[in-house]
Order: structure tokens, then C-alpha cells, then sequence
């Protein structure tokens, strides 16, 4: 992994190459773990690192839920290789990795990411079919069991905001969903978008503050002060409903809804000009910029258990 | 596999609540067949559309109509998506006698 471009878009075999080479140059440290299969039949990988045997409290970053996000798969192979360059060297990392789990899925909707690749480098939503409709594929970021089908998303197929047919319906989300809750000690979750430029906690269904809504927003500012640290990229922060839109059956309110306190999502960076077609020479520092923050909300979940 | 030439990508700028609306009006009209990288949601907020080439004149005559400003992020989406694929071939290659 030390020839593998970071400073390059890669495709799903690309990135699951680099995953298993990864785990074959850090035995004692990464794992690669089998948590589904995709509506195409794809397998959902999630990287494990770990210094203990035994299940501990853990971290869960997962990116590319929204196939068209490439910078953010970009991003999550970067921290992959980053947290096996840095376990060991940096103090306040290695506290981290000796006391918690973290598992990161680079590839949240690895059908999607195929068709960005092979058919339609737009696509954000699942491959999933519809019963009588035409149009193809559920905003898996709009099928989780919080708020589902309520106003902030759509009930139209053809939407790219479409929240599927029922809470779940989408393998993808489900294989989270069941992992989540086996795990049972998942302390920190967050969820990475691009671009916007924020950091949000829940809600997004609604405008009620969530109860940690103090913590949340002392700690989202001192994420996006970590990570302007680095560039200067002003990010915002907030809860979702307030800061961006209503959104509902969103994955971080339903991580909430578990008892996960940290529960965020990051939208990265933004340059005014690319949107979705970020160039890759902007990978390497959008990941960088976006650890800083990651590191920070890390740091604090350890020093703040529950 | 899905063609981008000529689509462009707007930034809109809704100055008030009422261009926020308009802009959701917009949103509404699936023949336009517009992608909404960024949604309308408030005064202030950036919206990013996608417009296929063949909508650009409708959409830019009804901002204009309703006096709400934007700029053109994106003048050809096809011609970015172009260069990304040649990035990543570059990359292949060079990343080639390495492995």
C-alpha cells in the first residue's frame, strides 16, 4: 500500500485490492470483515482495526454512501492507510486504537459506486428495483428507521431522494443496521458526505434539540477548528434540520436513536467549481483536513465515555 | 454510458425566501430533468443544479424572469468527467511497475 495512489480516483476492484493488501501488510492489526451482500450481489466490506481480541467500545466511520461522493471513498482509503501509519507514532492516536475499536467502510454503497464507474458517474442513490416503477434505486441515506417517510424525503422512485419502499429495504443500509446492533458498543458513528462544507449532529426530522445538543456543538466546533487548522477550510456545524434541510430517515438519527451520543455527519470540502467532480489533486488535502476533525471527535469520545 | 456533454452545472443564489421557492418550483418540473446537487433551502445557502443541455434556456429564462442571480460552476460537465478518466488511466499506468 505504500505505491497504492492516494492522489488518484480508484475504482471498487482497485479499492478492494487495497483493502485486502492492507490487511495482509498489518495482520496483527487490520481485519477485513464481511457484512452483507449488496441488491447486486456485491460483497460490503468493512476494515476492523484493533489491538485488542475481545470486542471493545468502538469508532464506525463509514464514506461513499452517495456513490457519486468520490472524494469522500477517496478520503476513506487515505484513513485507512493513515491509521496503520500512525498507530504507534502519534501519542494521542495510539491511546485511541489501544482502548477502542475502529471500523471503516469505504464503499457504504458499492453497487452505486460500480454504476458511477461503468454507466453514470451521477448516480448517488442504490441499484434496488421498485415494484412497478421504472426507476431504480433508494437514497440510502433516507431508509434508515428515524423519521422514515416523514416530510425530508420522497415517496416518487424516480427521486434522488426516493426513501424506498420501508425502513431497511435496502440490504446496504440493513447490513449496517445489524451490525450496529450485534456490536452493541459502538460509541462514536460518523457518516461522511461531500461536499458543503459542514459538520451535523441529529436531528434531521425535526427541530426538537437533541439532548446532548450542548456536547454536540462544543464538540463540533472544536472539530472544524482542528480541521480549518490545517487549510483554513471554514466548515459549518449544526443539526441537520437547522443547518441544511429536514431530512428524514437519515443514518445518524437513527444511530442517535440507538444510543450512539456521537453521532455525526461531515459534508467535505467544497471549492466553488466541482462539486461532485472534485479533482483528485484535492484528495490528499480534503482527507488530511478531514482527519484533523475525525482525530478531534476520536479523542473526545475516548476521554468521554458512557 | 450516460452522456454529460453540454449539461452544466448553476449556482444559484436565492437572495430572500421567495427566490427559495422559485427555486423549489423549479425542482418540481421533472420534464427539465434537473439534478439538484445542492437543494434550495434558505436565504444565503448556495443551490447547485445540473442542467442537461437541453433544458439550460428554460431554466436560465426563468431565474432570469424572477430576477435571481447564478453563475455557471460547471460549462460542461462531460468535458470534466473526460479529464477525471484520463486522470485515473494516468494513475493506472503509472502506478503500474510499481506493483
Amino acid at each position: 500500500t505504500d505505491t497504492f495512489n492516494y492522489a488518484a480516483y480508484h475504482t471498487l476492484d482497485e479499492i478492494y485490492k487495497f483493502m485486502d493488501t492492507l490487511v495482509a501488510e498489518h495482520p496483527d492489526l487490520v481485519s477485513k470483515i464481511n457484512i452483507g451482500k449488496t441488491f447486486e450481489g456485491r460483497d460490503i466490506f468493512v476494515l476492523k482495526f484493533s489491538t485488542g481480541v475481545t470486542d471493545r467500545p468502538a469508532i464506525w466511520i463509514d464514506t461513499g454512501i452517495h456513490s457519486r461522493e468520490w472524494v469522500t471513498q477517496a478520503s476513506g482509503v487515505w484513513f485507512a492507510k493513515k491509521i496503520t501509519q500512525d498507530y504507534g507514532q502519534d501519542s494521542t492516536f495510539t491511546k485511541i486504537l489501544d482502548t477502542m475499536d475502529i471500523f471503516l467502510e469505504i464503499v457504504t454503497n458499492p453497487d452505486g459506486f460500480a454504476f458511477t464507474h461503468s454507466k453514470n458517474r451521477m448516480w448517488r442513490k442504490t441499484r434496488s428495483t421498485t415494484p412497478g416503477s421504472l426507476c431504480v434505486g433508494v437514497d440510502p441515506n433516507r431508509n434508515w428507521d428515524a423519521g422514515f417517510g416523514m416530510a425530508g424525503a420522497s415517496s416518487n422512485p424516480c427521486s434522488d431522494t426516493y426513501h424506498g419502499k420501508s425502513a431497511n429495504s435496502e440490504v446496504e443500509v440493513k447490513s449496517i443496521v445489524d451490525f450496529v446492533t450485534k456490536h452493541g458498543k459502538i460509541k462514536a458513528f460518523i457518516s461522511i458526505h461531500s461536499y458543503s462544507q459542514l459538520l451535523l449532529y441529529p436531528y434531521g426530522y425535526k427541530t426538537e434539540p437533541a439532548p446532548d445538543q450542548a456536547e454536540l456543538d462544543e464538540l463540533s466546533k472544536a472539530a472544524v477548528t482542528a480541521l480549518a487548522s490545517l487549510y483554513g477550510t471554514k466548515f459549518k456545524y449544526g443539526s441537520i434540520i437547522k443547518t441544511i434541510y429536514q431530512a428524514s430517515g437519515s443514518t445518524i438519527d437513527w444511530t442517535y436513536s440507538q444510543g450512539i451520543k456521537y453521532s455525526f455527519t461531515f459534508e467535505l470540502r467544497d471549492t466553488g467549481r466541482y462539486g461532485f467532480l472534485l479533482p483528485a489533486s484535492q484528495i490528499i488535502p480534503t482527507a488530511q483536513e478531514t482527519w484533523l476533525a475525525l482525530l478531534t471527535i476520536m479523542e473526545h469520545t475516548l476521554n468521554h465515555p458512557y | 454510458k450516460e452522456d454529460f456533454v453540454g449539461h452544466q452545472v448553476l449556482r444559484i443564489s436565492a437572495a430572500h425566501e421567495a427566490h427559495v421557492q422559485k427555486v423549489k418550483e423549479l425542482e418540481d418540473l421533472e420534464h427539465l430533468q434537473l439534478d439538484f446537487w445542492r437543494g434550495p433551502t434558505q436565504p444565503g445557502s448556495p443551490i447547485d443544479v445540473r442542467v442537461p443541455f437541453l433544458s439550460l434556456q428554460a431554466v436560465k429564462v426563468f431565474l432570469e424572469a424572477h430576477d435571481i442571480s447564478y453563475e455557471t460552476m460547471i460549462e460542461d460537465v462531460q468535458l470534466l468527467l473526460d479529464e477525471e478518466q484520463e486522470q485515473m488511466v494516468a494513475a493506472q499506468t503509472r502506478a503500474l511497475p510499481l506493483s
